[in-house]
């Protein structure tokens, strides 16, 4: 396990986010921020755009603002 | 910084536009 305020991108990760309560692409990338993954900007918009791709989570629209969720 | 958040989500939106 990632030592403490590191994080790891990984599709496990993102799918336990969106099981828990659908999110933004806002919100998705506070929890992986670069400096706690390491990760550069690009690196964590290609990597986080392509694990949602692989998820296909459910969009729903709220206040106007597009959110991903899991249903369990 | 939030700025920062929305730069990145910009192009991950961007990224995502025939997903979202």
């Amino acid at each position: 396990t990632p030592s403490s305020g590191e994080v790891q991108l990984t599709e496990e990760a993102v799918r336990r986010y969106l099981s828990r309560k659908p999110m933004t692409t806002k919100d998705l990338l506070k929890k992986f921020q670069t400096k706690r993954t390491g990760l550069s900007s690009d690196a964590t918009v290609n990597a986080l755009a392509q694990l949602l791709k692989r998820l296909d989570p459910e969009r729903k629209l709220i206040a106007d603002k597009m959110h991903f969720f899991l249903k369990e | 910084s939030s700025s920062e958040a929305d730069e990145m989500a910009a192009a991950l939106e961007a990224e995502l536009n025939d997903f979202m």
